[in-house]
């Protein structure tokens, strides 16, 4: 998936750190510091929709059937998140306990036209 | 939804300004966070633990130890009252309300010997139960004896654990000296450190419970 770049415009994986400091979190987030939250922006033109190079996923496949068994409007593919990972917090509840769990589908690592 | 005149921006709609755009997604980071946690707010901390138990406490666990999916690993710190002082007994209370409807597959209590141990330290557990009666009940949950000053991890009954309805677990700590005739002498924070950073620790590692895994056994 490309990275995004100030002059892409079509679909593309934007990179994002956000730092729990900066959501005023620290406090009950013990680690990590921040996460990565990529997201997904750009066009899907109707050439790069379901594309298979750009969202070769279950996502898409299920996309495709969809849009094969359902009416679907003209031009609404869109730049979708095609692969995940968990991100795994150490944090402090609400007693006081530390809790240590893996976050599933936290960080987007892919993206593509649905 | 951007507002009138505007797309979505993962559809090929414009871009939003960029200080729109980084407020937007802290938001989106909060929401998803709270959602992965099965969180509606904030937890508002008003007892954190002290940082050099909270250090000492992750130092002990098991290096590298992931949580299964969908699981947790819980550090609860506890706190102490005791019935009586004079002899070896105090009751552990633990707040554990994150570990509601989840199934309880590990815990350990981490024990804190102090280093002028005379002789043979003999350490029962209980659940304490309050119900009818002045004793209410008691399950033993483990038994341990050593010799050796410092950290002590107490591997507990986890099916005694189970089937706790409370979010407050209490636990009996029963300690007394087998060797020695100083068994009297002897006052139970001189056996047991409770205070401070070496505050008793209990380590949970929990699962969701499955859907249908009562079906399934009773098959």
């Amino acid at each position: 998936t490309p990275t995004c770049e100030p002059e892409t415009p079509l679909c593309c994986r934007r990179d994002h750190y956000v730092d729990f400091q900066e959501l005023g979190w620290r406090d009950w987030i013990l680690q990590p510091e921040g996460y990565q939250l990529n997201y997904c922006s750009g066009q899907c033109p109707p050439h790069l929709a379901g594309s298979p190079g750009i969202a070769a996923s279950f996502h898409s496949a299920v996309f495709s059937l969809l849009k094969a068994n359902n009416p679907w409007p003209l031009g609404t593919s869109c730049c979708v998140p095609t692969a995940r990972r968990p991100l795994s917090l150490l944090y402090l509840d609400r007693d006081g306990n530390v809790v240590k769990t893996d976050v599933p589908d936290m960080v987007v690592e892919a993206c593509g036209c649905s | 939804a951007q507002g009138a005149g505007s797309a979505c921006p993962s559809c090929g709609g414009p871009t939003p300004a960029p200080q729109a755009e980084r407020a937007l997604v802290l938001e989106l980071a909060k929401q998803q966070i709270l959602e992965g946690l099965h969180l509606t707010s904030r937890p508002r901390i008003t007892h954190p633990p002290p940082q050099a138990a909270l250090a000492r406490a992750l130092r002990r666990l098991q290096p590298g130890s992931v949580a299964p999916a969908n699981g947790e690993e819980v550090i609860s710190f506890a706190t102490i009252t005791g019935p009586s002082t004079s002899a070896c007994s105090s009751v552990l209370t633990f707040h554990l309300s994150t570990a509601q409807s989840h199934h309880l597959y590990h815990a350990r209590l981490w024990l804190h010997v102090f280093p002028t141990l005379p002789g043979t330290l003999y350490l029962r557990i209980f659940r304490w139960s309050p119900g009818s009666g002045h004793q209410g009940s008691r399950t033993l949950l483990a038994e341990h004896q050593t010799t050796a000053p410092g950290w002590h991890a107490l591997t507990l009954s986890s099916s005694g654990l189970r089937g706790e309805e409370s979010p407050v677990l209490k636990l009996q700590l029963n300690c007394r000296l087998l060797e020695g005739n100083t068994t009297s002498a002897q006052q139970p924070r001189q056996l047991l450190d409770t205070a401070g950073d070496q505050r008793p620790f209990l380590e949970l590692k929990i699962r969701p419970s499955e859907p249908g895994a009562g079906r399934a056994r009773r098959r």
